[in-house]
């Protein structure tokens, strides 16, 4: 990988795009046609309240679960980009620890339904009402509209695997050994965006999706920030029930 | 590397 000639040929373009685009739809949590089939289906008023009668902690823990299982497809999508397995491991990690946060919230916009403001959670659909015992109201509030806007931009699923690549591979990210190797991947993955996008004739998308980064970047200081605070009011749930994966990630 | 021992393992199994 590191060996390819710059500007990269557009064979080679095309054979990146169809891969990214490949690792995407084979590690995505759920599929779209999927999503879409269930779209109407909504909690109902009685579930929502047994979400709302959950202690903070308890749906801390909850949401901690399922938001470790969306990381470890992201983790799976990272390995089946080309190149990342030849990055050093901690490198590896560096760019999971600081990107598959952003990615999952990438991702979500796929399970959120704009007409009515909810989105896909533990097999149903929920606004967010359903996370009020969390206790981090404008977090909610914050994750629901980016979902909002990135389903504006009406990405198609090629688009959004580019977009993901992106978000992950980012050579700005502190700590990393070898900076130059993932700077080299990042420029022909924005080679692939613009090829693609200008095939599609949305070439106006590539500015509105790199504005979207900061906000990315804002909402996962925010989880952080709110997971802070949770765990200095409850931090043995923290260490003892909360996913292993999770604490590395994130505290 | 021993605080990031699940990240470690998921980095290293082959993909499915």
């Amino acid at each position: 990988y590191p060996y390819c000639p710059y500007p990269p040929s557009l064979l080679h373009i095309e054979e990146l795009c169809d891969s990214i685009v490949r690792s995407h739809r084979d590690t995505s949590q759920f599929r779209l046609e999927e999503l879409q089939a269930l779209r109407w289906k909504l909690f109902s008023r009685e579930e929502i309240h047994a979400y709302q009668s959950k202690s903070v902690d308890e749906m801390w823990q909850h949401c901690a679960v399922r938001l470790t299982e969306a990381v470890q497809y992201v983790v799976e999508f990272a390995k089946r980009i080309p190149g990342f397995r030849g990055l050093g491991q901690n490198d590896q990690i560096t760019l999971l620890k600081t990107g598959s946060m952003e990615v999952v919230l990438v991702r979500m916009s796929r399970c959120f339904n704009t007409e009515n403001s909810t989105v896909f959670f533990d097999g149903k659909f929920g606004s967010t009402e359903l996370f009020k015992s969390l206790g981090c109201g404008d977090l909610m509030v914050a994750v629901f509209d980016f979902a909002h806007s990135m389903c504006a931009l009406r990405l198609t699923e090629q688009q959004m695997a580019l977009f993901c690549s992106l978000v992950l591979i980012n050579p700005d990210r502190p700590c990393l050994e070898d900076r130059g190797r993932v700077h080299r991947m990042r420029r022909d993955l924005e080679v692939c965006l613009s090829h693609m996008l200008h095939r599609d004739n949305q070439e106006s998308l590539q500015h509105k999706l790199y504005q979207k980064v900061s906000v990315l970047q804002s909402l996962c200081s925010l989880h952080v920030e709110k997971l802070h605070w949770f765990s200095q009011r409850y931090p043995l749930t923290v260490h003892s029930v909360f996913p292993p994966l999770y604490k590395e990630l994130f505290t | 590397k021993e605080k990031h021992k699940i990240l470690h393992r998921l980095l290293q199994n082959s993909t499915s």
